[in-house]
């Protein structure tokens, strides 16, 4: 076993933003056009549960309305840039 | 699947397209051939059709660009979204855009394709054994003037074929300076630079000078990225620098070391501690045939689909064998119909083959039981040679050419032993790209690039260039030909063919014609075309399509086979 303290290094341009799962949700959802600029300020977790099951079932997802674990994965995959939905 | 509102499609059924720029990530060729297969995903179940332009305004307009790239839907660095792609329709509509940050392969890593060397462009081999050492990428080791090469087979030792590796000392892309390599140092603002840089510019992009003074020639290149490129950190593109110092210690690989996430980076400096600039070490890359093959299916007016495993389904997903899910394929032909029908199919193998009891290579056995895991000579048994340079007919007898030799097909049975060709034509090349001879002059013609080389008897004229018949300057080789008894001879490149005048030398008008009209049925990547009793060959691969006088395909057989009577 080595004696040797990891050592961790904080690289430039590494300290990522601390935006929670829900935060980074909204974006995605109204960057590929599941949900209007602005809705999101409501906070009315109704809307966000219809908005995410309507993503989850674009999707293919398992529709359940929440972020879970498979539709954040969904959102922090690589994708195309073209919305799923609208112009 | 679904359609743009208003089922936005395009008009006509012949699709140009126009490549404005390209990706340091990988050769341009290698980008050349990845659009252009990704249409090929679109073409081959549709009536559709896919010209590259040069000039003029095309319907799809693809480039690389990072961030903000010029339309109002800016990317966002490395990873999340990849590309986008525009529905049908002028000016914007139809493009396709890629985005740079990513690290572009083919999906499973770093592909180095190599130039000059002795592998004919082949793709590196890492890892590879150079004098008992093995290299995990491109070095310059064994060489004086840096110039980075690698072996494109596992073991150089033994096989001896190499290429050398991109590099801004090789060539440069783009700029104004066709393809010259950087000249370090070089001038510009007034600062000496010896080393690429993206001083000037504000897209990212690494460039150099291809004269020693920038300021006063304005001539310049973009800058290959180097196979040991970092991705994203605050270094993109440029190269790792080894050996390395990080908090004291030396480093000559990527390492993980002083990150909690175990990714691998290295330092673009000899010292991390004085300059702390870094990247990521190149992972598997997105891939670009299976990213454009999806943008194009938008830039013909598919939307997203909901099924995971179709092309247009929004996220990544690399596959090895890609084929079209049947969503794509019902999407597209809603908008455009299906196809003329199948395309003949390649036959299955029906036989195994046979492990080889004497592994050994450089010997002159006929054997032709092949070991798919043993590298062999294919110099010495053309059962083993997996692609020719050409085959031709010449005065009645099937010529094999590849590597400096070839073959003569005898009455029965394969041939037995190669001929070098500088014993028959001394003042050839060892790759030719085609050869015939012509039936009425019975001379002899031979193509290497942009060079060609008649013969009569053993009396020689050339190398004369390409020009001297008449083809434009972009026609970069010929790939084959077809003769006639008529004094022409029909000679093809890409997706184009000419008629030219043996007596005349000169190309007909009215050319090039497009082969897909009028060779309807056979590959367009055909890479050997010739006539052997008085079938058209097209050969793909292993493959050859054999077609009539009437333009008729009546088989698909095995080169190695059907033609060389391998047993």
């Amino acid at each position: 076993t080595s004696h040797h303290k990891p050592v961790s290094v904080i690289f430039p341009s590494d300290i990522r933003s601390n935006s929670s799962d829900l935060e980074r949700a909204q974006k995605y959802l109204i960057r590929y056009g599941y949900m209007p600029p602005g809705l999101q300020q409501t906070d009315n977790q109704n809307t966000l549960r219809e908005v995410v099951t309507k993503m989850q079932k674009k999707l293919g997802l398992k529709e359940t309305g929440e972020l879970d674990g498979e539709t954040i994965a969904a959102i922090n995959s690589p994708r195309c840039g073209v919305p799923d939905v609208g112009k | 699947f679904q359609t743009f509102e208003g089922e936005l499609k395009w008009d006509h059924n012949d699709i140009t397209y126009k490549i404005l720029n390209y990706s340091p990530d990988l050769d341009p060729e290698v980008i050349d051939d990845a659009f252009a297969r990704a249409f090929k995903v679109w073409s081959d179940v549709t009536p559709l059709t896919f010209t590259r332009i040069y000039d003029g305004e095309p319907d799809i307009n693809i480039l690389f660009g990072s961030d903000n790239h010029g339309d109002p839907y800016p990317f966002d660095g490395k990873d999340g979204l990849l590309a986008h792609a525009y529905p049908p329709g002028e000016g914007v509509q139809g493009d396709a855009h890629f985005d740079e940050d990513e690290n572009w392969t083919l999906g499973t890593g770093v592909v180095v394709k190599t130039r000059f060397g002795n592998a004919d462009g082949a793709i590196c081999s890492f890892p590879f054994v150079f004098d008992g050492e093995t290299y995990t990428s491109c070095t310059s080791a064994g060489r004086s003037d840096g110039h980075i090469w690698c072996s494109t087979t596992p073991n150089f030792d033994k096989d001896q074929k190499f290429g050398f590796c991109p590099s801004e000392l090789l060539y440069t892309f783009d700029g104004n300076s066709d393809g010259q390599p950087c000249v370090f140092p070089f001038i510009f603002d007034g600062e000496s630079y010896s080393s690429c840089t993206k001083e000037g510019r504000d897209d990212g992009y690494r460039w150099c000078g291809t004269t020693a003074n920038y300021d006063k020639d304005r001539k310049y290149g973009f800058c290959p990225n180097r196979d040991t490129a970092v991705v994203g950190g605050n270094s993109q593109g440029d190269p790792c620098v080894f050996p390395f110092t990080f908090l004291g210690k030396t480093y000559h690989q990527c390492t993980s070391d002083g990150r909690s996430d175990n990714r691998l980076w290295c330092a673009t400096t000899s010292s991390y501690d004085n300059d702390q600039k870094w990247g990521l070490c190149g992972d598997q890359g997105y891939s670009l045939f299976l990213v454009a093959a999806h943008e194009f299916g938008h830039a013909l007016g598919l939307e997203h689909s909901s099924v995971q495993d179709a092309l247009m389904y929004p996220m990544y997903k690399y596959v090895k064998d890609f084929s079209l899910h049947s969503d794509d394929i019902n999407g597209i032909q809603y908008l455009y119909g299906a196809g003329s029908g199948p395309q003949p199919t390649p036959p299955k193998p029906t036989r195994k083959p046979r492990p080889t009891t004497t592994p050994s290579t450089r010997t002159t056995t006929t054997t032709t039981s092949v070991d798919p895991d043993v590298p062999v000579d294919p110099t010495q048994n053309p059962c083993k040679v997996k692609q020719f340079d050409a085959i031709a007919e010449i005065q009645g007898q099937l010529h094999f050419f590849k590597d400096g030799v070839y073959w003569k097909l005898p009455a029965s049975g394969p041939p037995t032993s190669s001929i070098p060709i500088r014993d028959t034509w001394p003042a050839l090349p060892s790759n030719i790209d085609t050869a015939f001879q012509d039936p009425q002059s019975k001379k002899i013609f031979f193509f290497a690039g942009r060079r060609f080389w008649q013969y009569t008897g053993n009396t020689v004229l050339g190398p004369r260039s390409l020009d001297k018949l008449g083809f434009e300057k972009d026609v970069e080789e010929i790939s084959g030909a077809i003769t006639r008894n008529n004094g022409k001879v029909l000679l093809f490149n890409g997706e184009n063919y000419w008629r030219l005048d043996v007596k005349s030398q000169t190309v007909d008008k009215g050319y090039p014609r497009s082969r897909d009209e009028d060779f309807a049925g056979v590959p367009l990547d055909a890479h050997d075309i010739f006539v052997y009793q008085d079938k058209y060959y097209f050969c793909q691969d292993s493959f050859f399509w054999r077609m009539t006088w009437r333009k008729q395909v009546e088989k698909v057989g095995y080169v190695k086979y059907d033609l060389l009577r391998c047993p």
